[in-house]
């Protein structure tokens, strides 16, 4: 699966 | 970090600054979409849970606080505090015609059936069309307010800015997120006759001012 990149844009 | 996602950011935060600035130094929301800016407020409320769930620095957690505080006092503002000067008769898009298809379009194409994730998808489709409501009132009343006009310049420049950044970071860091870049065109692209009409009357000194 897509491994969930952390979010660290606004 | 690189320029063009931190100046997208600063577009943003001055055009969040901008709107609470007019409203509350003019004492007057008239032009303004109370209805865009309820839909802005769910984008960050949905977007900002990981607030709670994760740090990943400063900037990234005092950004989203400003963003969600400023964006509700705007809301209160509007539909509170000025609601006199509220133009309910111009601000008549249909908001459930937004928020219902991209909520379900949120559960259908997502990077993973989770809550945060789910909700996060559901605020990068919403963020993408919650202009509309301010856009469809610009064209009901035919104008806008010089200062409204650079609200929507920097709003509409930051995801801009944003989509420069994606191409840098799938360059230097091989980072991609396709619902993020999606969105993020629609969102650009719908400010596309207002850049051009900002471009050539407001730059130029004149009001913008649509053909009736």
């Amino acid at each position: 699966a897509f491994e969930l990149m952390e979010k660290d844009e606004l | 970090m690189n320029i063009f996602r931190l100046t997208g950011d600063l577009s943003h935060l001055a055009a969040i600054i901008i709107l609470l600035l007019k409203i509350w130094k003019t004492r007057s929301c008239a032009g303004i979409s109370g209805k865009s800016q309820l839909l802005f407020a769910l984008v960050f409320t949905t977007r900002y849970l990981d607030l709670f769930t994760s740090f990943i620095s400063l900037y990234n957690t005092s950004m989203k606080l400003i963003y969600v505080a400023c964006s509700y006092a705007t809301v209160y503002l509007i539909y509170m505090k000025f609601k006199a000067t509220y133009d309910g008769n111009h601000d008549t898009f249909r908001v459930e015609f937004l928020v219902v298809p991209v909520g379900g379009l949120s559960f259908l194409v997502n990077h993973d059936f989770s809550p945060l994730e789910i909700l996060w998808t559901f605020s990068i489709y919403l963020e993408s069309v919650a202009i509309l409501p301010q856009l469809f009132m610009i064209s009901k009343t035919g104008e806008a307010e010089t200062i409204t006009t650079h609200y929507l310049f920097f709003l509409g420049l930051y995801r801009a800015l944003y989509l420069i950044n994606w191409i840098w970071r799938y360059y230097f860091e091989g980072f991609f997120d396709l619902i993020a870049v999606v969105a993020g065109v629609v969102q650009t692209i719908l400010y596309c006759d207002f850049f051009y009409l900002y471009v050539t009357k407001v730059l130029k000194g004149k009001k913008l001012s649509l053909p009736a």
